[in-house]
């Protein structure tokens, strides 16, 4: 699954 | 970064930038729900908050600030500037946000990657955005006056969306293991939320009239 740091779109 | 994502995040700057065009050279903000611009404002706070902790690139900073900076220009226009603020219909925009909020929040607190203040936040602006532009969308029923620039705006505002759509697509076949779950089906539900008007404008595009929705 996708932690926070992967939140790398706006 | 891949060319739909960009071409997503360029549509979406310049249907805010439409949007404050419209403002600042009509001096109105007839048929614009201040209440969307509201909750679009809610949606980049609670969503950007890795501002201060974390640098994904130059790009993806000044986006962020560049979207809170106009998020905040046009609501400060809506409610200070003295000739804007009274071209607002603030008895047609009544959109209660709170039960757009409130569902939001919970849903973010039960459905999450992890349990921390900045994730559910974060979260929540995912959910929330799906969302956000029902007062828009209402204000636009009710007053009827779809003038152009508004009818441009929400029109670039979903397609922003669903070019991000076609960016997971291409993300999940080229990244292995790639999983955004939560941000597809509430991107799914956002773009969905648009398809009505997208059918009228795209039908008064093509009658080239002016666009109008059914009674």
């Amino acid at each position: 699954t996708s932690t926070s740091e992967d939140h790398d779109e706006l | 970064m891949n060319i739909f994502r960009l071409a997503g995040d360029m549509t979406h700057l310049l249907s805010i930038i439409v949007l404050l065009l419209k403002i600042q050279a009509t001096k109105s903000c007839a048929g614009v729900s201040l209440k969307t611009q509201e909750l679009y404002a809610v949606v980049f706070v609670t969503r950007y908050l890795d501002l201060f902790y974390s640098f994904i690139s130059l790009y993806n900073t000044v986006m962020k600030i560049i979207f809170l900076l106009t998020a905040f220009t046009i609501i400060w226009y809506m409610r200070k500037h003295k000739v804007v603020c009274q071209t607002y219909d603030k008895e047609q925009d009544t959109f209660r946000v709170l039960f757009l909020i409130v569902p939001c929040f919970v849903l973010a607190l039960l459905v999450n990657h992890e349990m921390s203040v900045t994730e559910v936040l974060w979260t929540f602006s995912i959910y929330l955005e799906a969302v956000a532009i029902l007062p828009q969308l209402v204000l636009l029923q009710r007053t009827k006056n779809v003038d152009n620039l508004t009818g441009n705006y929400i029109f670039m505002l979903g397609s922003y969306r669903a070019l991000y759509l076609v960016n997971w697509v291409y993300r999940y076949f080229t990244e292995l293991g790639y999983r955004q779950w939560i941000v597809w089906v509430s991107g799914t539900v956002q773009t969905c939320v648009y398809l009505d008007f997208f059918y009228y404008y795209v039908q008064a595009w093509r009658n080239n009239e002016r666009m109008k929705l059914p009674g």
